[in-house]
């Protein structure tokens, strides 16, 4: 573990606490992509398969019993607790483009050709394409509350800050994985538009507005 | 084969 992987982890559990304060606060899940959750519950149930066969540390298993936890209940908000406020019209990504390339892929490049690692490496680049519908639904309906704005800025930070995760794991442990690293670059590509605007717009009080 | 200490991150 080291610091950059530790704030990483950190930023993530925020992100996911700030969507389920908003959701419970507010008492409504305007604004937020249904699908693109959808896809993270997918990504966290095909990733941490391994929970109960292998086993790392307390903290490790418990933060995957909390991510795979919260994105059912953050599923289970959106499509039946909350869903007289869940905007199906603006929530039009077609996600099955994202998940067959992405399936085929994790088929063809992985590490080993056995059924855990096939569905880690789908839970991995399913992940880096995962949030293009919460963009696309903000894109559509063209603005974000700023409480939305700040779930995204965490989630797009923590794949950043992995990727300094990886940077000190190459230099002073020899850990190197190509295919999270080319998966979390193009994951943290995909936010850098936004991270634009959050920095030059929420930050300054102002509603972010996309495209800009 | 995996990377060694293979998927010990989140």
């Amino acid at each position: 573990m080291n610091i950059f992987r530790l704030v990483g982890d950190m930023s993530h559990l925020l992100a996911i606490i700030i969507l389920l304060m908003k959701m419970w606060k507010s008492r409504s899940v305007a604004g937020i992509s249904g699908k693109s959750q959808i896809l993270f519950a997918i990504v966290f149930t095909t990733r941490y398969l391994d929970l109960f066969t292998s086993f790392v540390s307390i903290y490790n298993t418990s933060m995957k019993v909390f991510f795979i936890g919260t994105s059912y209940v953050t599923v289970y908000f959106i499509y039946q607790h909350f869903k007289p406020t869940y905007d199906s019209n603006h929530d039009t990504f077609r996600v099955e483009f994202l998940i067959v390339p992405v399936g085929g892929l994790a088929f063809l490049v992985n590490h080993e050709f056995s059924l855990l690692e096939i569905l880690w490496t789908f839970s991995i680049y399913l992940e880096s394409v995962a949030i293009l519908p919460q963009l696309f639904m903000v894109s559509k309906t063209g603005e974000a509350e700023s409480i939305t704005s700040h779930y995204l800025f965490a989630l797009g930070s923590y794949r950043a800050l992995y990727l300094l995760n990886w940077i000190y794991r190459y230099y002073f442990e020899g850990f190197f994985d190509l295919i999270a690293v080319v998966a979390g670059c193009v994951q943290t590509i995909l936010y850098c538009d936004f991270f634009y605007l959050y920095i030059t717009k929420v930050l300054k009080g102002k509603k972010i507005s996309l495209p800009a | 084969q995996p990377p060694k200490d293979a998927h010990d991150e989140l």
